[in-house]
């Protein structure tokens, strides 16, 4: 099983909308997919259509009442299974300060569960909190959706010092896999300049002891596409809303060429 | 003086590019204004050109170690002043937990402040966290930067219940200004369906008993520029990068519209 954390830091940058259209590509590859929310907004519980009630059984359950994941699962599509979000969540921060091994709280539910997938999926919140926490822990690769612009650059190498200081404390196996393109505007020449300095960064770092030395950007790119941007309304993820747009192209591709990796690891 | 917070939990809409702009246009026409940068990723700190060393002083000074606002100011230019944040601000969510009054240090701290200006703009994190909070209890007016998509209004809801808590328990006179239509596309219907449907909310709430009674969609919508997206990476606002371009007139005609309704209040 391959455990995926989709993070940055950085707000707005395609984190919710890759969690799920990947997770969705994935699925419609025949891969049996896991999809866990852990955003307090829950933009992608609602992405596909479920609407946190209050009171509703989410991940909160699972983080900070100790209730087993499989009590709050949702089987959305044959291959596709959401564990939702609550906007409870926004509290866990404050109400795991102080508690013992509060960082591998996600890991140890997850270990738990025997139902079997082919991916875990981790959708994470804009900052590198409690919550992101858990994610790393509870991951082995790390997925950065990055928007080309200057203030993604900006934050990554604090993104990559908190996942260096997860995998040395707590998690060895995590590494950075690789980064996603989202929300490429190909017309404008500051996508392609950050685009290049990306890859220069990380070409430097190959070979170094560090969890991103084999990390790389995915060949396919997401392109700006308002389809992508329309598709939550509807509660859906791309394929059913417009499944011959770019959006749903460039998804799809990412999706095999993660599945296809898969094959080669 | 007026104290605005510009916030929104959703991530990448704008906040940080409408803190900075507004700031910089508001002070081009001749108004004293100083802009605390509340948000440890520090990016309206490094879009003006303030590299954050470690160990420079910060507004983290000032909430987390009792420094006076006077001595982590730093004068930018003519009408423009500036108090940095830095990344040891993303520590202050846990170590104020426990302080008392930890929500009103940063009024407390610009009460001590003998420096008249005319606007106080504080540029938050995407998140409702004890910084946003300490930003709603010192401000008296809230803007909301807005990308026009759907997940925007969505977190909407959660946004004003915040506000409403904070006017309640903290800050009587805390209101909600307007809305800033960021990132513009006029060419979808996407962003014309959420306009029109974040006009009717508006609209329903008038005469009624909450914060945002009064509150607005701005006439100026700040289209989408990359100009916008090139000039943090200059340290430079967008009138000293491209004083021609969409971008500087949006956020200049923005600035006077603001500053005209100050002469009507
Ligand atoms: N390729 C794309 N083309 C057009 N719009 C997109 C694309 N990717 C994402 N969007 C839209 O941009 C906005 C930001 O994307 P998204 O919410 O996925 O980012 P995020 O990183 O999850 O944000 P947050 O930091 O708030 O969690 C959303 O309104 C989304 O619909
Ligand atoms: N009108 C615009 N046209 C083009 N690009 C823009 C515009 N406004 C903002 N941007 C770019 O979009 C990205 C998001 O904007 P910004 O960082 O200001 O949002 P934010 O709400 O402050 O994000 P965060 O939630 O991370 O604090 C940035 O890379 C910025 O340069
Ligand atoms: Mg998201
Ligand atoms: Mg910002």
């Amino acid at each position: 099983m391959r455990k995926i954390a989709i993070l940055n830091q950085k707000g707005g940058v395609g984190k919710t909308t890759t969690a799920v259209n990947l997770s969705a590509g994935l699925a419609r590859q025949g891969a049996r997919v896991c999809l866990i929310d852990l955003d307090p907004q829950a933009h992608a519980t609602t992405h596909l259509g479920v609407e946190p009630q209050k009171g509703a059984a989410s991940i909160y359950d699972v983080l900070v009442r100790d209730c087993p994941i499989e009590t709050v699962k949702r089987s959305l599509q044959p291959n596709l299974t959401l564990v939702p979000s609550h906007i409870d969540l926004a509290a866990a921060e404050v109400e795991l300060t102080g508690v013992v091994g509060r960082e591998v709280i996600l890991r140890e539910a997850l270990a738990q569960d025997t139902q079997e997938y082919d991916y875990l999926i981790m959708d994470c919140a804009p900052s590198l909190g409690v919550l992101t926490v858990n994610a790393l822990v509870a991951a082995h690769e790390v997925f950065i959706p990055l928007q080309p612009h200057f203030f993604a650059l900006h934050g990554l190498s604090k993104l990559l010092e908190t996942t260096s200081l997860v995998a040395r404390r707590m998690n060895p196996s995590l590494q950075v896999s690789g980064v996603v393109i989202c929300l490429y505007d190909s017309a404008t020449k500051l996508a392609q300049e950050v685009v290049n300095d990306l890859a220069e960064f990380l070409n430097q770092s190959r070979g170094q002891n560090v969890p991103w030395k084999e990390a790389r950007i995915f060949e396919t790119r997401i392109r700006r596409n308002v389809k992508l941007a329309e598709c939550p309304s509807f509660g859906q993820s791309i394929f059913e809303y417009a499944p011959s747009s770019n959006g749903a192209l460039d998804y799809f591709a990412l999706a095999q060429e993660i599945h296809c990796q898969a094959n080669v690891i």
